[in-house]
């Protein structure tokens, strides 16, 4: 697995 | 970033100022459920930990960091300067039936079983359903103020305006998160009753009753 893709949103 | 996101940003950022504002301007927390204000403090701080690991933008740092601190400052307004107007008695939701389910959401589906990720995912269930007691509370004492139906109206929008961002980056970027979607959509669709109570009755600004 990895990371959510929207970790550069707020 | 793109035109939904950045409104969105915007629209959220105004609706943490406003309810600030409101209350440090009126020295008072009536028609405010302190309870919404401390799962909104729990959302942006598991969300916000990267902000110890990770640098994505100046925009984002900042951002972070004046929600954070806004939220803070809310919920000591509430629980500690202004206790006195503090109406404890009609913000009365039971939130252990939102951490609980929410806790046990994110354990079950998420990303990577990894603790930032889980808290991040944990964020993000637990935010679609932040606003339930504030909700919750209006509809127990059947009317609001009218700044305070400006603060959901731009905190329901903001969620809105994200889907779109995620449309767009779906798009544009190609990829997507259905976890935030799913969540983002719950979100959304707990304020289409307000929304709608908003838009029909919004123009006389009469205190808006359910």
């Amino acid at each position: 697995d990895t990371e959510s893709p929207m970790k550069d949103e707020l | 970033m793109n035109v939904f996101r950045l409104t969105g940003d915007l629209s959220h950022l105004a609706a943490i100022i406003i309810l600030l504002l409101k209350i440090w301007k009126s020295r008072s927390c009536a028609g405010i459920s302190g309870k919404s204000q401390i799962l909104f403090a729990i959302v942006f701080t598991t969300r916000y930990l990267d902000l110890l690991t990770s640098f994505i933008s100046l925009y984002n740092t900042c951002m972070k960091v004046i929600y954070i601190g806004c939220a803070y400052a809310t919920v000591y307004l509430i629980y500690a300067k202004f206790r006195a107007t503090y109406d404890g008695n009609h913000d009365s939701f039971r939130v252990e039936f939102l951490v609980v389910p929410v806790g046990g959401l994110s354990v079950l589906i998420n990303h990577d079983f990894s603790p930032l990720e889980i808290l991040w995912t944990f964020s993000i269930y637990l935010e679609s359903v932040a606003i339930l007691p504030q909700l919750f509370m209006i509809s127990k004492t059947g009317e609001a103020e009218t700044i305070t139906t400006h603060y959901l109206f731009c905190l329901g929008l903001y969620r809105a305006l994200y889907l779109f961002n995620w449309i767009w980056r779906f798009y544009f970027e190609g990829f997507f998160d259905m976890i935030a979607i799913v969540a983002g959509v719950v979100q959304t669709v707990l304020y289409c009753d307000f929304f709608y109570l908003y838009v029909t009755k919004g123009w006389f600004s009469r205190p808006y009753r359910l």
